[in-house]
């Protein structure tokens, strides 16, 4: 039930304690809260080597944001960018950098329907990394905005 | 809304007012499993705002992760007793769910405890779950829609996206994936290429990589084409998942410091998701002869 690096103390201690599980109605023959299931990982079939197929059926109604923390290495973002580079949507304008806060906060590649974003030194939970540039970027995507 | 699961307070926030209204319960999907979800109102304009869905990935990592240390209204403090507003809570600008599934994940749970399950499955429920939501929050239903969500989310998202766009009832707008996992191949292929660019491996790899494993300048380190390319992914794998560098974060710190093998062994339960198995024998034998000397340690 542990992730490699990472510190899941806090909130498991929060979540395990009886009045935050009173406060959100858990009952009390639901198990312990832990950050992952091994069984659940264990057990797990997956299906899809591939989302193509899946975002092919998608993008012609529907817009998509894929944002990547360069720091990562699990899902880093030179396997997502060439992914979305291998849907083959028109391009919109060349890769340019995006900014928060005055700085640069990553790279952007606008496509038809889909938008490839870095953002710069962040890690695998971009909000937890860089919270100010990820409520930016989410909020112009929401607004459907550059 | 149902104010059965209404949530008054919460335990370690100082202000008893809450930023916005938030409810947490249970969302019935198919058969005996019931998924936990905690809903956070818009601190804006909940009426005009849009409507968020996020999910965590694993496969089997809770999204009350994403709640409390992410991007939720409250982020736990290291005495994980009290919390702190967020500033930059996603639901400054939208309302949002954090979901938690599949079933046996959080306080998602199945009467029958059978926790197997595979994508097409989890997107089932997942889409049962919201159904059941907007049934519970029909004031919800008409608005924008968005489903997001991280790391195995690259699978989660997609598939739940397209079975709600055949909902022509539900307003849905599109999706977002930060750093997901969207194709396996390309995601072990261009790990060993960050890797390098990332001096986490040296020249002297690099170069038995590009002599071994690559011709006409394209490299295959998901399938490598002969023995000595598989024990260079084997050496690349391990020196970038078995010595203790953060996996999640290069440039950061790995919480706890460097950890012993009997940990990283643990780790191939959620790795084995994310890359081809050419990538991953380091960790299923971590003694085989498959290692290369590695000069530039």
């Amino acid at each position: 039930n542990v992730i490699p690096c990472i510190d899941a103390g806090p909130q498991t201690q929060y979540l395990n304690t009886a009045e935050v599980r009173l406060a959100l109605h858990i009952p009390d023959n639901v198990s312990k809260w832990a950050i992952c299931s091994g069984v659940v990982g264990a057990n797990y079939k997956r299906q899809y080597q591939t989302m193509k197929d899946l975002f092919n059926m998608l993008l012609p109604k529907h817009r998509a944001l894929i944002y990547n923390g360069d720091a990562d290495m699990m899902c880093n973002f030179l396997g997502d960018q060439k992914f979305v580079a291998s849907l083959q949507q028109k391009e919109l304008g060349p890769r340019r950098p995006w900014i928060h806060a005055k700085q640069i906060a990553g790279f952007v590649h606008e496509y038809d329907q889909i938008t490839f974003m870095t953002v710069k030194n962040a890690g695998h939970m971009v909000p937890s990394f860089t919270p100010g540039a990820a409520l930016q970027m989410i909020t112009n995507f929401l607004n459907n905005k550059p | 809304q149902p104010a059965e699961d209404e949530v008054k307070s919460l335990p370690g926030v100082f202000n008893p007012q809450l930023s916005s209204r938030q409810y947490s319960g249970y969302l019935s999907a198919s058969n005996t499993i019931k998924l936990h979800y905690w809903f956070v109102e818009s601190e804006r304009d909940p009426v005009n705002d849009p409507l968020v869905l996020w999910m965590n990935g694993g496969p089997g990592c809770s999204s009350l992760d994403g709640y409390l240390s992410e991007l939720g209204p409250y982020l736990i403090n290291p005495d994980g007793t009290t919390l702190t507003p967020n500033p930059n809570s996603w639901s400054k600008v939208a309302n949002v769910i954090f979901l938690e599934a599949p079933a046996g994940v959080g306080f998602s749970y199945s009467d029958d405890q059978n926790y197997t399950t595979s994508d097409n499955e989890t997107a089932k429920n997942n889409y049962l779950a919201l159904l059941d939501f907007f049934a519970k929050f029909p004031n919800m239903a008409k608005k924008p829609f968005f489903i997001t969500g991280e790391s195995y989310g690259g699978v989660y998202v997609p598939t739940l996206s397209v079975k709600v766009m055949a909902n022509a009832s539900i307003n849905f707008q599109g999706f977002a994936i930060g750093n997901g996992l969207l194709d396996s191949v390309m995601n072990t292929n261009t790990a060993v290429y960050y890797a390098y660019y990332h001096a986490i491996i040296g020249e002297d790899v690099w170069a038995k990589l590009q002599q071994y494993c690559c011709k006409d300048g394209k490299c295959n380190f998901a399938a490598p084409p002969n023995q000595q390319c598989q024990d260079l992914v084997i050496t690349v794998q391990n020196t970038m998942m078995g010595i203790g560098i953060n996996p999640y974060d290069v440039t950061g710190d790995c919480a706890g410091g460097v950890p012993g093998h009997s940990s990283l062994q643990k780790q191939n339960t959620f790795l084995k998701h994310f890359f081809e198995p050419s990538f991953l024998k380091a960790l299923k034998n971590p003694k085989g002869n498959g290692s290369v000397s590695f000069d530039s340690n």
